[in-house]
Order: C-alpha cells, then structure tokens, then sequence
C-alpha cells in the first residue's frame, strides 16, 4: 500500500492512497485503501492515509478519526494520530500518515516500520523506515 | 497560515530482516516522491493535484504493494483499489477490483470529477476507465517476478500477508508467515470472525 497526504500553501489538504492488497487474498476481497473514512480521509481540518491490516483499519474507521478526535476532543496533528493508532486499532496492526491545515505533518504506527517520508515549507524533511 | 506540508508511506508492518540495500532503494524512492510533491507545491499545484501526482509516481514503481509490484490474489492475479480525497468540499473518488488500469489513483479521481458517484468496483470502473480512455495495460504488467514468489510462500504458509516481506531464508519468529490454522496477518483467522 502507498500514500501521500498533502497541505498546500492555501491551508486546502487532500489525501490518497493506492494498493494491491494482500498476498494470497481471496478474488474480490476488499481493504480499507479504498473505502473514505477507513484508508483514506481528508477534511478542511486535516488529510489521513493509512497502511496495514485492512480489515482492522476498517473496523476503526482509522482515518476519518484522526480527523474526529481533532475536531471533537481538540487535539493537535500529533496526539490525534498518536491517540487513535493507540486506542482504535484493538489486536491490529497499521500505520498511518496525516497532515494538518497549519502545515503540520505527523505519522505513527504499532507494527514493525513504516516506510514513510515527510516535508514541510520551513525546510524540515525526514524519511524513514524503523521506529 | 502555516505553509505548506506533504507526507508519503509505502506501507506499514516491514519485515525486520529486509536487507540494508531493500531499505535504501525504499529510502531513494521514498525522497525522490517527496521532491515530486515539493516542487509542485512551491509551483502552487493545488494538494489534490499533488497527491494524485505522487501516489502515479508510486504506482508505477514495483518496490511497493501498489500498481505495479501489487500483491497477488490467490489465484495468482492483480486487483488493485485506490481512493482520493480533497478536504477542500471534502469530495471523493475511489475504485476496488480494477486488473487492467495503468493509475488506479487517477481512476479514482475520475469517478470523483467526471462521475455522480464516488465509488466504482471490478467491471463497472473497468467500463468507466475505457470509457474515460485512461491507459490500459495486461494484468501482467503489474505482476512481478519477486510477488510470484512471495505468494508462493505465503500458500506453503497457508497463510494472507499484509505489506509484509518475508525473508527469503527461513522464517523467524518475526514473520507474519505461521502454521496452521488458516491466520490473516498473523493473527488467527478467528479475530476476524466478526467480519
């Protein structure tokens, strides 16, 4: 599964994430990746990709959440990602990227690595692979 | 207002044994996405413009699960899904089931602009893509020599994979590759029972 999420100079966020699913899955089977509200979810408040285990990102609607607990707990970018990959995923295992409409950027995930990298305007810009 | 940001992923759950040169070409592609993005943002492209144009570029890369380089089903063939979003209108696109799309995300932004739904699935956005004339290409395209592999483990395994990459010597503890019973991520099929 692959991802980008992305704020631009207008404050205006957009994500999009595309994938071959799961080696060996059954003809039809459909992941989070397509489904808005699970893979992926974006808002005026903030944009969401997630990777993982479809089938628990699904069941905790992990995208649109990051954008919930935002909005209706008034976290920030940061704790909202770190609040919902450590609450909403029960057994599962995922990971996701998110950007907010104040140019942040943030990511987590419970599982071994992510491959994900990450830029902002002031000049910042990581990628990487291990915790 | 506080400037522009982007962020990509290639996938989450990395086998821990994946050799050193596996992580820099991940590194390599992973930068070269990210520069992609910054340039057209510092061009003022619009975000949804730039997550469209970065996640092609990742599509058509067969390091990642995605496009070409895709997991393979069971019976050895490609189906891929894609979704886009713009938080701007908060409007959406996004297709399931498509063996024969060159972009899926592009696909996707399709059924958002040129369509009055914002989902299509197996033949339905197979017709929509002919009908919008986006490139098409075999399935094979998207089939690679690793994945053929890859899956032929994870059937040894009677096991399904997420983004994981088992090690090509032995299993160790870490894989997600496990004995019987039937599991799915490494977890006993009955977790998912509910679904």
């Amino acid at each position: 599964t692959v991802g980008c999420v992305v704020v631009d100079g207008e404050g205006r966020c957009a994500a999009a994430t595309s994938t071959g699913g799961l080696m060996n899955k059954m003809s039809g089977r459909i992941g989070d990746s397509p489904l808005i509200g699970a893979g992926t979810y974006a808002c005026e408040v903030c944009g969401v990709s997630c990777t993982g285990e479809g089938e628990a990102i699904i069941r905790g609607t992990l995208a649109r959440e990051v954008a919930a607990v935002m909005e209706y707990k008034g976290l920030g970018l940061q704790d909202s990602v770190d609040y919902v990959v450590k609450e909403r995923l029960d057994q599962g295992k995922a990971g996701l990227i998110a950007v907010s409409r104040n140019g942040e950027v943030a990511y987590g995930f419970n599982c071994i690595g992510m491959f994900r990298g990450c830029a902002t305007q002031d000049g910042f810009m990581e990628v990487g692979i291990w915790e | 207002m506080g400037g522009w940001a982007i962020a990509v992923h290639g996938g989450a759950g990395v086998d821990p044994n994946l050799p050193l040169e596996r992580q820099e070409q991940a590194k390599v592609l992973l930068t070269r996405c990210l520069n992609i993005g910054i340039s057209a943002l510092r061009s003022s492209l619009p975000a949804i413009d730039v997550v469209e144009l970065v996640v092609r570029e990742l599509e058509s890369d067969p390091l990642f699960n995605s496009g070409r380089g895709s997991a393979l089903t069971e019976k050895g063939t490609v189906e891929m899904e894609a979704s886009i979003m713009d938080g701007h209108g908060r409007r959406c696109g996004a297709v399931s089931g498509v063996t024969t799309v060159k972009s899926p995300v592009s696909l996707a932004r399709l059924v958002m602009e040129k369509s009055p739904h914002s989902y299509l699935a197996f033949s339905g956005a197979e017709e929509f893509a002919r009908r919008q004339g986006v490139e098409m290409v075999d399935n094979e395209y998207f089939i690679t020599e690793e994945n053929v592999g890859m899956l032929q483990l994870a059937k040894e395994a009677n096991t399904i994979l997420f983004d994981y990459r088992i090690p090509t010597v032995g299993f160790d503890k870490c894989s997600a590759v496990v004995e019987n019973p039937l599991q799915m991520n490494g977890l006993p099929i009955s977790v998912y029972a509910p679904e």
